[in-house]
């Protein structure tokens, strides 16, 4: 296992945490239902990420894996949709999650993946500043990763 | 003391790397 992606992983959950989410989010295995990381999108722009959006997202899923896979290839889709038609960045040179990976084996690399394009919806919404300064609040450690995960996000995205 | 000079030139890298990303402007083209 790559430890940096393990890292990566571990901190970005930490940020997501400051979104005090109904779904639990302490570990990887409560993100794989993806309901934390629908309805921290829908914080982060519920015009885009709307509620009724959010209410095709299953929060009740147990440990169904073709339930689990829905929510979180809907999650995918609509985070890249939000990259290119509301931020107008492409993407494409990132690399996507495997969120087959995500579901079926709770992968903190993949997993890690995804929650790094979701950090890059915050910090680049119309509320980037309440995102970046609630970043800022965090230990250092994490900070760093974000910070870390921000650049490699913009490094792959071209206008 | 080196590791208190570390610490806090790692504050400010991070400090700089926020604040000037908190400068940027939004995504969409204008």
């Amino acid at each position: 296992m790559d430890v940096n992606k393990t890292v990566l992983c571990e901190s970005l959950i930490i940020w997501l945490q400051t979104f005090n989410t109904a779904a639990p989010c302490t570990t990887v295995a409560d993100l794989t239902t993806g309901a934390a990381m629908a309805q921290a999108l829908h914080q982060i722009d519920p015009s885009w990420f709307s509620d009724s959006w959010l209410t095709r997202i299953k929060d009740d899923v147990g440990d169904n894996l073709r339930l689990k896979l829905n929510n979180l290839k809907k999650i995918l889709q609509m985070i890249v949709d939000y990259y290119n038609e509301v931020l107008n960045q492409q993407i494409s040179g990132f690399p996507m999650p495997d969120v087959v990976r995500v579901a079926e084996l709770s992968d903190p690399v993949e997993l890690g993946r995804l929650l790094q394009l979701l950090l890059g919806c915050a910090v680049n919404c119309d509320r980037k500043q309440e995102y970046i300064q609630i970043i800022m609040t965090l230990e250092e450690s994490v900070q760093h990763v974000v910070m870390t995960a921000i650049q490699e996000l913009m490094s792959k995205e071209s206008m | 003391d080196p590791n208190i000079k570390g610490a806090a030139a790692n504050e400010g890298v991070l400090a700089n790397f926020f604040n000037s990303l908190l400068s940027k402007k939004t995504g969409a083209p204008g």
